[in-house]
């Protein structure tokens, strides 16, 4: 029978694109906000 | 070999030394700064003076880089989690000393420079990678060239003007070193390629941000190379656990693209139906399933739908795989073309099997791509032949033809393995609202009602039923010719035996009904 | 009517090479740059505790019904990501700003005592991100040169 797809951990009903958060292949999460890079203003890198 | 004696001492040197400045910058104001004093360092150990001399370089400070993975990796004494800090720290470092040589090599007006030497580092990984794997064997760890490629993929692309004017090129060289580094060369790395392909910023470049969809070729092909590598582990149904998991993983892949980029699917499907195993019903559905995002598809449990009333039946679908040149050999396609022209000779019908036919081994007697190629060929040339007299393809338009001869004869002439494969063939094209889809629905309908044998009827639901029963997505064109099959009574489905030849399976058929209705 | 089709000596290698790697997968943090905190590295938590994210976790607004004291700690501890940037954007709508020079987020306390085209002085509340707690500063200039 396969397998039900929509229990992969992808949100197959999302209006947004689903490759910017995709968390690879082996992922059953999609990324949250704080695994994506995002170019914050260099002074944001307070690190 | 032959390495000039003292540089692997002066890589070490200079690489210690690099990282010294790496992380003492790490989020510097002006790393760029630091890069100028270090290069002169590099000049000065004539590191930069030939060409011969920077590949040197590179070879050694990669061998450095993975030897240092392996002593973490393998060192007892250090916990995973250290190890991999201690890796990454190393590879990172290094991968950024790589990208700003890519960056700043050569002048701003000329990007060959840039892009020989970013082919010249991925062909050394690349070629250590290899030899590595046929060192080690199974002892072999990706982890160090995975991060290596990634880390310098994502820094080559970050927001830079120069290099995003390079990105094409950059895509292309990473695509390349990823298709001669496919699974069935490096299987020790096929988990990382895979998630090297898939990482959401390298489909972003490749298939959203190249414009005029010019990368979508390249990623075609990596695609094509997953497929082949599954392909043989996939044919037998019960899949080990590393198979399992890279099969799963495919599949995410594959759902994301049907989501974003359904375009790319449509017009890939044919190259990627001729790999992916005929028994891969469901991963083939998925490809199979996509559709244009600007189409409407009519609901298929629509009563009295009017398919040939569709404007998208009138439009024949963008197939990009170049599948004619899998007719082989040239004088079987000049008899065909004949055939097909002149519907003689009347003996090229006979000799058909004996081209698709390739050995006797049950399970894999048939020539599928070329099965495949026969198939779409003859079909769009019923659809010209066809419209050449005015005519649209329909029940009546597609038959007493050439093309109906050889799909005719091919149902009965062929064994049951050859005609599941010629049915398969044209499944593959039940797709979305478009000339092709049409087309086949009919034709496949066609050769229900005129068969001379319920096997052969038998046959043809099975192909469509397998499809069906598995989970979704299911293709449009496969929904409303399997509706049609059994709502039509010109077809008597119900009144065959096979139909009801189990109790389940007649239920089956109901509640498939009853959805119809 | 294809049934199994036995591995060729080729496949077997290629499956011991793929059963060797299925024992050191690629984990989620190798393909992101190292973070001083919070790497992207999943840990099996107990099944009664969410597994998911919550909806629409990235998005502006739902950072906005955060306490000023999460947005510091996304702030400063989730550095380069998407989160760092809408806590950003989220303090700034509750009148935060972020002083370029200290890199500590700052909200008047009270009308500025002076106010000119370099800089505004008064009575501010400053988030103390080594103390980790808001302090009162008074007589404070904000030089807008370091206004980000």
């Amino acid at each position: 029978m396969g397998q039900d797809l929509t229990g992969l951990g992808l949100n197959l009903n999302s209006q947004e694109n689903l490759h910017p958060t995709f968390a690879g292949p082996f992922a059953d999460q999609p990324c949250r906000a704080q695994d994506i890079e995002h170019n914050v203003p260099p002074e944001y890198l307070v690190n | 070999c032959d390495d000039p004696p003292g540089l692997q001492e002066k890589t070490e040197y200079l690489l210690k030394d690099w990282f010294q400045i790496y992380f003492t910058q790490i989020n510097g104001r002006d790393p760029v700064k630091a890069f100028g004093m270090f290069i002169n360092k590099m000049n000065m150990y004539g590191i930069l003076k030939t060409d011969d001399m920077i590949t040197r370089f590179i070879r050694q400070g990669t061998q450095f880089c993975i030897e240092l993975s392996y002593r973490n990796l393998n060192d007892p004494q250090i916990s995973q989690g250290v190890a991999k800090t201690k890796i990454f720290q190393c590879i990172d470092a290094y991968v950024r000393l790589i990208a700003l040589l890519v960056r700043h090599s050569g002048d701003v007006g000329n990007p060959n420079m840039k892009i020989n030497l970013l082919n010249k580092v991925l062909g050394i990984v690349l070629g250590i990678l290899l030899q590595d794997q046929e060192l080690r064997s199974t002892s072999f760890q990706q982890l160090g060239y995975h991060r290596f490629f990634i880390m310098l993929f994502l820094e080559l692309s970050a927001p830079d003007p120069v290099l995003e004017n390079l990105m094409l090129n950059i895509v292309t060289a990473f695509c390349h070193t990823y298709h001669l580094l496919n699974p069935s060369t490096a299987p020790g790395f096929c988990y990382s390629w895979l998630e090297l392909i898939s990482h959401r910023v390298f489909i972003g470049r490749i298939l959203a941000q190249i414009p005029q969809q010019k990368g979508w070729s390249m990623y075609s092909q990596l695609l094509m190379d997953l497929f082949k590598y599954l392909a043989p582990f996939l044919r037998n149904a019960e899949l080990a656990k590393p198979v399992q998991l890279l099969y799963k993983g495919t599949l995410r892949v594959l759902l994301v693209l049907l989501h974003d980029f359904p375009e790319f699917l449509c017009d890939y499907h044919f190259g990627f139906c001729d790999v992916i195993p005929p028994n891969c019903i469901q991963m083939r559905n998925i490809i199979l399933a996509a559709f244009p995002r600007n189409m409407r598809l009519p609901d298929p449990f629509t009563p009295n739908l009017k398919v040939d009333m569709l404007p998208e039946t009138a439009t024949a679908p963008r197939i990009y795989t170049d599948y004619v040149k899998n007719i082989q050999p040239l004088m079987f396609k000049k008899d065909l073309d004949s055939y097909l022209k002149a519907r003689a000779p009347v003996t090229f019908l006979s000799e058909l099997r004996g081209h698709l036919q390739i050995s006797n081994e049950p399970g894999s007697r048939y020539n599928i791509p070329l099965m495949n190629a026969l198939v779409l060929y003859v079909g769009t040339q019923a659809i010209i032949h066809i419209r050449s007299k005015n005519l649209v393809p329909n029940m009546t338009t597609i038959v007493h033809s050439a093309h109906m001869d050889i799909f005719q004869n091919l149902a009965v002439d062929l064994d049951n393995e050859g005609r599941y494969l010629f049915l398969n063939a044209i499944a593959n094209q039940l797709r979305y609202p478009n000339s092709h889809t049409h087309y086949f629905s009919c034709a496949v309908l066609y050769l229900f009602v005129e068969a001379n044998s319920e096997a052969i009827q038998e046959q043809i639901t099975r192909v469509l039923l397998e499809r069906l029963i598995v989970n979704r997505p299911h293709p449009w064109g496969l929904l409303i010719t399997f509706i049609e099959l059994i709502k039509n009574p010109v077809y008597k489905f119900w009144e065959h035996e096979f139909v009801h030849c189990a109790p389940e399976i007649e239920k089956l058929f109901e509640s498939v009904a009853r959805s119809c209705m | 009517p294809l049934g199994p089709s036995p591995l060729h000596k080729e496949h077997q290698f290629q499956f011991q090479m793929m059963e060797a790697a299925y024992y050191h997968l690629p984990q989620p943090c190798d393909s992101e740059k190292l973070t001083t905190y919070l790497h992207r590295q999943p840990v099996q938590t107990p099944l009664h505790y969410p597994q998911t994210q919550l909806p629409h976790s990235d998005t502006v607004e739902f950072f906005q019904r955060l306490s000023t004291e999460t947005l510091f700690f996304v702030f400063y501890y989730m550095e380069g990501t998407k989160a760092q940037y809408l806590a950003a954007k989220a303090l700034k709508k509750q009148s935060w700003r972020f002083h370029t020079k200290y890199m500590m987020w700052f909200q008047r306390h009270e009308e500025p005592k002076i106010i000119n085209d370099d800089y505004e002085q008064g009575t501010y509340i400053y988030f103390d991100y080594e103390k980790w707690g808001q302090r009162k500063k008074e007589g404070f200039t904000f030089e807008y040169k370091y206004l980000e």
